[in-house]
């Protein structure tokens, strides 16, 4: 799972 | 990763392409801001840190990678290879006026303060303004060649893929990202004025002229 603070988006 | 996502990042990979063919093949950037180039590798530049500090995957890496080269070798064409040609007394628009409330912006409302999260707050609030002084360009001189007008659309595509994108993370994943979306709409909305003339003007051959 992602966390909320490593934006995965561009 | 899903299908608005995707399409999403292959527009604005497509503007970024655009925009440097039409460059290179006309050896000229007249009809372009340079200021908006500028906030545009500001903004790549201040978003992707997270480069050094955090995998996600190869595509985005890769991604964050072509996004800052590219707006850096756009600004390199631009000031310097085809300085002669880049129309500086029109490109007036002053870019303070949109990087300091940005900054202010970024520091008062972030979900996280620290370097990294204020920095990725400002790139996102500085990118949905970061196209105005090319559209005041467009504004001033009343018209654009229609490959600019490609690349606009392209560009301004990409955030409003973005939204789709967001919906259905909503709803599927149950992530969302108040700061981006909100920002992300600003974005497309300044877009809906020159997406109409895109549509009843260039798509049917013809110049993309303001009405005087």
């Amino acid at each position: 799972k992602v966390d909320p603070e490593d934006h995965d988006e561009l | 990763m899903n299908l608005f996502r995707l399409a999403g990042d292959l527009s604005h990979l497509l503007a970024i392409i655009i925009l440097l063919i039409k460059i290179w093949k006309t050896r000229s950037c007249a009809g372009l801001s340079g200021k908006s180039q500028i906030l545009f590798a500001l903004v790549y530049i201040t978003r992707y840190l997270d480069l050094v500090t955090t995998y996600i995957s190869l595509y985005n890496s890769f991604m964050k990678v072509i996004f800052i080269s590219t707006s850096l070798a756009t600004i390199y064409l631009m000031y310097s290879k085809f300085r002669a040609t880049y129309d500086k007394n029109h490109d007036s628009f002053r870019i303070e006026f949109l990087i300091i409330p940005c900054v202010i912006l970024s520091l008062v409302i972030n979900s996280n303060f620290t370097v990294l999260e204020v920095l990725w707050t400002f790139s996102i609030y500085l990118e949905s303004v970061a196209i105005l002084p090319q559209l005041f360009l467009v504004s001033k001189t009343g018209e654009a060649e229609s490959i600019t007008s490609h690349y606009l659309f392209a560009l301004g595509s990409y955030r409003a893929l973005y939204i789709l994108n967001w919906i259905y993370r909503y709803y599927a994943e149950g992530h969302y990202e108040l700061i981006a979306i909100f920002a992300g709409c600003v974005q497309t909305i300044l877009y809906c004025d020159f997406f109409y003339l895109y549509v009843t003007k260039v798509l049917k051959g013809k110049k993309l002229q303001l009405p005087a």
